[in-house]
């Protein structure tokens, strides 16, 4: 998960 | 499929369109209004004479950007935020640089060879810096026959999930369900080649451009190592962390 930390932020940031 | 009904195509080819159209970062009306808009030599010029590390910067950041918005496509993608998360970044890793090319068409404008980036229109030799000449000009080849498909904004959505979702992708974890995903959108994306009465080779042509696609993304991944090799620092200190995580 650290590895792609970025990215799952970008996933979990809801839809706008 | 007998599993999947007309109705059910029409709507999926209705909210992957939306979807794309939400996230394509340029609309195809600004794109056109900006179409006269080309680089002048001394500005081509200025980018010739940065240092190779600059434009590498520079186009690393631009990448980035349209890396976002293919994020934003993909989380709206009916049914890609219920794969696992390894399986959603493991798409996104090797996926949103190949979306980011299949998008490009849009953004090219085939009779003078150039392509919308940093403002304006530019060719090939705009990019010269890099030292990459041959994958620089192998994209302008790829979006140049892309456009020759002149697929609509919906095959085009259609066509940008479809690589998206590719279930072959290494180090998936629920290969079954991407699959599913992925078939789902193929049909979807054929019935609307059928529903736009496009011709019956069209659909070979686009598996045929999956190939493509993924030899320009090793070849970014090779000239970007040897770009590393020779500058780690840069690519360490300077380079958005979104790219380094992706092409890391």
């Amino acid at each position: 998960k650290e590895k792609h930390k970025i990215l799952h932020q970008l996933l979990q940031n809801s839809t706008s | 499929s007998p599993t999947v009904s007309m109705a059910e195509l029409d709507h999926q080819v209705q909210l992957i369109s939306k979807s794309h159209l939400e996230t394509c970062q340029y609309l195809r009306e600004e794109l056109q209004q900006m179409s006269w808009q080309n680089f002048l030599q001394d500005e081509v010029e200025s980018y010739q004479s940065k240092p190779r590390e600059v434009m590498w910067q520079l186009c690393a950041v631009k990448i980035t950007e349209a890396i976002q918005y293919v994020v934003e496509f993909a989380k709206r993608i009916d049914g890609f935020m219920d794969l696992c998360q390894n399986d959603q970044i493991v798409l996104l890793k090797a996926g949103s640089l190949e979306v980011i090319f299949v998008r490009m068409c849009r953004m090219f404008d085939s009779q003078n060879n150039t392509v919308f980036f940093d403002g304006k229109f530019a060719g090939p030799d705009v990019f010269r810096a890099l030292g990459c000449d041959d994958l620089i000009s192998s994209v302008f080849d790829f979006a140049k026959s892309m456009c020759s498909l002149h697929l609509s904004e919906d095959e085009l959505a259609l066509f940008s999930a479809f690589v998206l979702l590719s279930a072959d992708r290494s180090w998936l974890q629920e290969k079954l369900q991407v699959e599913k995903l992925q078939q789902k959108t193929q049909l979807a994306l054929q019935h609307v080649l059928q529903k736009n009465q496009r011709e019956d080779g069209l659909l070979h042509k686009l598996r045929c451009k999956v190939s493509a696609l993924r030899s320009l993304c090793s070849r970014h991944t090779e000239k970007l190592s040897a770009f590393r090799a020779v500058y780690p620092d840069i690519v360490g200190t300077h380079f958005p962390p979104l790219y380094k995580e992706l092409f890391g």
